[in-house]
């Protein structure tokens, strides 16, 4: 464990733990896309399969535990609690463009043809785009709330943050692997955007609103 | 093992 590696989990965990509360405490899942929710829960319980099969540290199984937790708890605060509140209207990305293309590219690019290691692989690029149904809902509505904001700032520090995580592994432990490293550029760089907003409005204490 | 390693990660 780095301190790259670190930040980046705790910045996950802040993401979903902002979300969370958010949801909660106003009632309402507005400006949230279910679609992208559904993706992580996807990606999270496809990923963490080996929470069977294999002991890592109680760090990493408790981790694991509360991001499907996590993931499954917000999937269900949409579409069965708060269900009347879900903006359904602007959520239209059609997730089977990013489900069956990621699945292909699993069967094919991967380090093993063996169902749990395709299961990571496709979780890894599933994660990747999953959250292009949320970009897209905030481009469709023109703007997100400070609070939608600040929960896609941290979720999209993690990732970057793990780009550092897998610099220092590679000088200091030797270690890298390319799928999991191109598939954490390309998450990043999806969130890029969003990051310059963030930095040049929210931060300022304005709303984070698209040039019409 | 490199696998390991892999998975250790979240």
């Amino acid at each position: 464990m780095n301190i790259f590696r670190l930040l980046g989990d705790l910045s996950h965990l802040l993401a979903i733990i902002i979300l969370l509360l958010k949801i909660w405490k106003t009632r309402s899942c507005a400006g949230i896309s279910g679609k992208s929710q559904i993706l992580f829960a996807i990606v999270y319980t496809t990923r963490y399969l080996d929470l069977f099969t294999t002991f890592i540290s109680a760090y990493n199984t408790f981790m694991k535990i509360i991001f499907i937790a996590t993931s499954l708890a917000t999937v269900f605060l949409m579409y069965v609690k708060f269900k009347a509140t879900y903006d359904h209207n602007h959520d239209t990305f059609r997730i089977e463009f990013l489900i069956l293309p990621a699945f292909v590219l699993a069967l094919l690019i991967n380090h093993e043809l063996s169902p749990v290691e395709v299961l990571w692989t496709f979780s890894i690029y599933l994660e990747s785009v999953a959250i292009l149904p949320q970009l897209f809902l905030v481009s469709k509505t023109g703007e997100a709330e400070s609070i939608t904001s600040h929960y896609l700032f941290a979720l999209g520090s993690y990732r970057g943050l793990y780009l550092f995580n897998w610099i220092y592994r590679y000088y200091a432990e030797d270690h890298y692997d390319l799928i999991a490293i191109v598939a954490g550029l390309v998450q990043t760089v999806l969130y890029c955007d969003f990051f310059y907003l963030y930095i040049t409005k929210v931060l300022k204490g304005k709303k984070l609103q698209l040039p019409a | 093992s490199e696998k390991k390693k892999r998975k250790d990660e979240l």
